[in-house]
């Protein structure tokens, strides 16, 4: 049984609505180290992906790490990977566990 | 000391 492996999801949300529509917290130097995701907005691309869930840590954002960033730093990072036409997604790695991988 | 207001930032997408 042991203690349970902090495992890792790669989750790629197509743009297939105007916005992202979630909400992030937390950031570095906060009591919540990483990105949490507090709210996710029905109706938006990260809603109709269905893969991303309120309470998952996000670890990096298109490959870029998100540890050590402060909230407003990942917070642009996520909305310029969003904004951006070089892509028609935007790959998450996100962790069901409070941790720091 | 309380925590900075900072603490609470929440950004939306």
């Amino acid at each position: 049984p042991g203690l349970l492996e902090p495992t890792s999801t790669l989750v790629r949300v197509a743009k297939s609505a105007s916005t992202l529509g979630i909400a992030i917290e937390g950031g570095a130097n906060t009591r919540q180290p990483l990105p949490r995701i507090v709210t996710i907005q029905r109706g938006g691309s990260a809603h109709n992906c269905g893969q991303l869930k309120v309470g998952q840590v996000i670890l990096e954002v298109n490959g870029a790490t998100m540890r050590g960033r402060e909230h407003r730093d990942a917070a642009r990072l996520i909305a310029e990977a969003f904004k951006t036409k070089e892509r028609d997604h935007v790959d998450f790695l996100v962790t069901e566990f409070n941790v720091a991988l | 000391s309380p925590p900075k207001d900072y603490e609470d930032e929440v950004t939306f997408f």
